[in-house]
């Protein structure tokens, strides 16, 4: 407890020494302020992750919804993240699929743990410098999102079995603002993907820590050999490779038929079928927009009737197993 | 879950052995 309270009066100096500088004004500083008496001390858990057969494989989450930081956290994220989602949404693409083009998809495997803390305030300095037209995003200034970054960073802090731990890179998943942040590193790390990309007009699309890509210029082994200049050139970014005429994304399997594209639904083999989404709350009113998406998407992946109408059917079932009439 | 004890063990590893964490206290 002592050491908490002395993070958090380390934290609220700070934010008092930038209002003394008029960089906060008085509202956001007292919007900022970091309240000891409710403040909890994060706490790490972990939940199975069954992708992977005859394996169990871990998913860290830090409990942080009290923790000293949220405020920060969501004032930066509320901030960024429209901005973000603007530039990160540029897509280049010329449909030139031929019928040996590759398919290739990429999954960052430490996407919430990809650099030290000094490298991404960098990387999110560098990245609004060369995006914005002022130095400001919403009449804050750029080095003020660093000023701010850096108090949430650096006092991202979780127990875990008797100990104290600080984070040395990325920030708890469990924040909205870790992903926006990945999001700008990961932008920043692709342009040497694009780069390369764009000269052969291939098509390139990433959801989060997933990439998906085409590959007309080479065979498997050339693309490889591109993937590891990559990952020598930047090794924070842990990344697992699959390349093929077909392969899955996300929820779809993508298939290059000669030239032509083809799309089905995809489903992980090991996930247990017919089962809806967890969710708290509103559970019928959310299984009932899931149930809507979910058919949107089907009608979105499908290339064949037969294929949509299989899905269909599955989705269904899965409503009526789980109790929901439809 | 399988077997707990792995759980807890993998648990452990996955935290002293990860470059993103260090002890503060």
């Amino acid at each position: 407890q002592t050491e908490l309270n002395q993070m958090v009066e380390s934290m609220n100096l700070l934010l008092e020494s930038l209002k003394n500088h008029e960089s906060l004004n008085v509202d956001l500083y007292s919007g900022l302020l970091v309240d000891a008496s409710i403040v909890k001390l994060p706490y790490l858990y972990f939940l199975p992750d069954v992708s992977k057969e005859n394996e169990i494989s871990l998913v860290p989450y830090i409990a942080s919804q009290h923790s000293a930081t949220w405020r920060i956290s969501k004032y930066l994220n509320e901030l960024l993240r429209p901005f973000v989602d603007k530039i990160v949404s540029t897509v280049f693409t010329k449909r030139e699929l031929q019928s040996t083009t590759l398919f290739c998809a990429i999954k960052i495997t430490n996407y919430h743990k990809l650099d030290i803390h000094k490298n991404m305030i960098d990387t999110v300095s560098y990245f609004l410098e060369e995006n914005l037209i002022t130095n400001k995003l919403e009449q804050v200034t750029i080095q003020n999102i660093k000023n701010l970054l850096h108090i949430f960073l650096y006092n991202n802090v979780f127990y875990y079995k008797d100990q104290i731990y600080t984070l040395t890179k990325g920030s708890p998943n469990t924040m909205p603002l870790a992903d926006t942040l990945s999001n700008i590193y990961v932008f920043v790390w692709q342009k040497q993907i694009l780069k390369q990309l764009q000269l052969n007009n291939e098509f390139f699309g990433r959801y989060k820590d997933q990439i998906f890509l085409t590959w007309s210029n080479g065979n498997e082994e050339q693309l490889g050999s591109f993937l590891q200049t990559i990952r020598d050139k930047s090794p924070n970014v842990q990344f697992q490779k699959l390349i093929a005429s077909s392969v899955p994304f996300l929820n779809a399997f993508v298939q290059n038929q000669n030239g032509d594209l083809f799309s089905r639904i995809h489903r992980h083999p090991l996930i247990q079928g017919y089962s809806l989404p967890y969710e708290v709350g509103h559970a019928k009113l959310v299984h009932s927009d899931w149930l809507r998406s979910a058919l949107i998407r089907a009608v979105c992946y499908c290339s064949s009737v037969e294929d949509f109408n299989l899905e269909r059917i599955y989705l269904e079932l899965t409503c009526l197993t789980n109790g929901y009439s439809l | 879950l399988g077997n707990c004890q792995e759980f807890e063990t993998k648990a452990y590893d996955y935290v002293s052995k990860s470059d993103a964490y260090k002890v503060l206290l």
